[in-house]
């Protein structure tokens, strides 16, 4: 048994949940704050057989890509606000921690 | 050391840890959500000396078991709300994840 | 690859995460609550590298040492509230469990 314990966005969380959870696997979510930007994020922690856990990670990899989005760049002066060409921003991109489990109790 | 994490019910949450201090237990508390469900329940973290694992998982275990409860169950439609024979629904349990500790320090 | 996790009083939190930030740590805080005093304090998750662990853990044991603070006493009674000598209480000081990482992966 593993847990996995995956960090990501609060952008991509609930895909991120909802492909895990119509694959079979059991998941539980916190709400969590990243340390650098002070800002929400979200941490998934799932307990998974060894023989499900490359299966996991490549669903949560998948729904929670590193990509560019395009955000629209606001420019305001004492003329008013002009809206300039858009900034490319990174997002998404999910931080992976798989620790062993020593023992797993259903109670 | 072991790190014991139990995900269980937030109705069961305040007993299990209340028997846990009683049992100088150290204890902390994450407010969770349920992947499924997608509705609140909490973490509870307890580092243990090996010779105590047995009896902090016994204690979880008996405080948070599995049973049925009972709701009412009402039915709503154009003639008013009735109520019929209460419906049975499976709360508590407990889903325990024992963690080895490669260092426990007290700073 | 080493996963860190310290408890530490609210006060304390913001002073920890900034030195660790500062150092080119990489920090998740999750807001927790003490089972035994069921008050807010704040769990921080750091995933090192093991050449870094030792750092990590030095930075925390000193920005959250374990001190007297003198707060203000107010005795209230009938004839109005006096305030008598100040009383030493035991604040801050850190909880730090290490967990060994299995695999570390960032999609
Ligand atoms: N080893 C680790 N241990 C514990 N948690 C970890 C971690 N690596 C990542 N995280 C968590 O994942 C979030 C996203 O990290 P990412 O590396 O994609 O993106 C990071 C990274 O590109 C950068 N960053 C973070 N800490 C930095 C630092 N000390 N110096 C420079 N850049 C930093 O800022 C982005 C946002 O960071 P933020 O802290 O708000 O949010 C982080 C943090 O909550
Ligand atoms: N291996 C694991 N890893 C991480 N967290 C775990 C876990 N096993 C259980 N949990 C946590 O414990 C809560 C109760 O799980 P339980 O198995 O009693 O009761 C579960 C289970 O009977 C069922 N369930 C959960 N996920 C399912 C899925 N993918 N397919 C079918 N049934 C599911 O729904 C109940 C409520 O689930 P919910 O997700 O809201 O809440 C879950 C989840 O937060
Ligand atoms: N082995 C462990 N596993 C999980 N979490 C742990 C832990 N050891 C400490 N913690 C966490 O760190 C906080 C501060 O613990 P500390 O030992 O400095 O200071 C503690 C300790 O001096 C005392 N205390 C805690 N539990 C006790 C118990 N069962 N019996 C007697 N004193 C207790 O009360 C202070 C506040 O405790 P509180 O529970 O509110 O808050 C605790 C708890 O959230």
């Amino acid at each position: 048994m593993k847990l996995v314990m995956a960090i990501v966005s609060n952008e991509d969380a609930s895909k991120v949940i909802k492909t895990l959870i119509r694959d079979n696997f059991f998941v539980t979510k916190l709400a969590t704050t990243g340390g650098f930007l002070m800002s929400g994020n979200t941490t998934i922690i799932v307990g998974v057989q060894d023989e499900q856990l490359d299966k996991c990670i490549q669903l949560i990899s998948e729904t929670s890509r590193r990509r560019t989005k395009l955000v629209p760049n606001a420019i305001s002066s004492e003329f008013g606000i002009f809206s300039s060409t858009p900034v490319e921003v990174q997002v998404g991109g999910a931080t992976i921690f798989v620790l062993d489990v020593n023992q797993f109790i259903k109670a």
